[in-house]
């Protein structure tokens, strides 16, 4: 969940 | 929010001034194809979840960023191949898949395939602008466009940093994504002397022209 977070930026 | 739109849009605007410039002038002199090559690189390996992304915000830039690059690589090794001089473009970018490859297997978050590979990706792009920049120290000035596209394309990593700050005091969890924070602070800084020069001279009607 951690790692999935911030991968919602380009 | 505005810092992040304005970071993608500018992003996005650097890549269509690039296609442009090279279709203006039927030319893709000062621009380094080494330079464009790690971008796709980049790209492919950031983007490997392209299948997975659920916002389609993310999506079609995703699937823009990529398709765009393909055809500015196209461009430059087909279409307007005689006017790529790779005696200027001698950077040597072994260097930088090394700092991009060692830094990724050795912090990534996870160790799995896409973690490693999203890792690799954003240190490869704090750099990726490095041969183009070497290009541009050789030939010593720039055609305006290709001033204003490194200026965008500079600009759209700088402007993630706001947009970082925003999401730290904004969302309830207060995380900081160390990689990409200090990527983007490394990417922003190689800039710096760049946006000077950029500031001085281009913003002000003049011709972009190293001291």
């Amino acid at each position: 969940k951690e790692a999935k977070a911030k991968k919602d930026e380009l | 929010n505005i810092f992040r739109v304005l970071g993608d849009f500018s992003h996005l605007a650097s890549i269509f001034i690039l296609l442009h410039k090279i279709q203006q002038l039927k030319s893709c002199s000062g621009i380094s194809f080494k330079s464009q090559v790690l971008y796709m690189l980049v790209y492919i390996t950031r983007y490997l979840d392209l299948p997975w992304t659920s916002s389609p915000y993310n999506f079609i830039f995703k699937v823009l960023f990529i398709s765009s690059e393909l055809y500015i690589i196209y461009l430059m090794a087909r279409a307007y191949k005689p006017t790529n001089d790779p005696n200027l473009d001698t950077f040597h970018v072994e260097f930088l898949l090394g700092f991009a490859g060692l830094l990724a297997l050795l912090f990534p978050y996870k160790y799995t395939i896409l973690e490693v590979f999203w890792a690799f990706s954003i240190w490869l792009e704090s750099v990726a602008i490095l041969p183009q920049l070497f290009m541009l120290q050789r030939t010593g000035e720039a055609e305006a466009m290709t001033a204003h596209y490194i200026a965008a394309l500079g600009m759209y990593r700088a402007l993630y940093i706001p947009n970082w700050i925003y999401r730290y005091f904004s969302e309830p969890t207060h995380k900081v994504d160390t990689i990409a924070v200090t990527a983007g602070i490394l990417q922003t800084i190689l800039y710096s002397d760049f946006f000077w020069i950029y500031y001085t001279k281009v913003m002000r009607g003049e011709k972009f022209k190293l001291p």
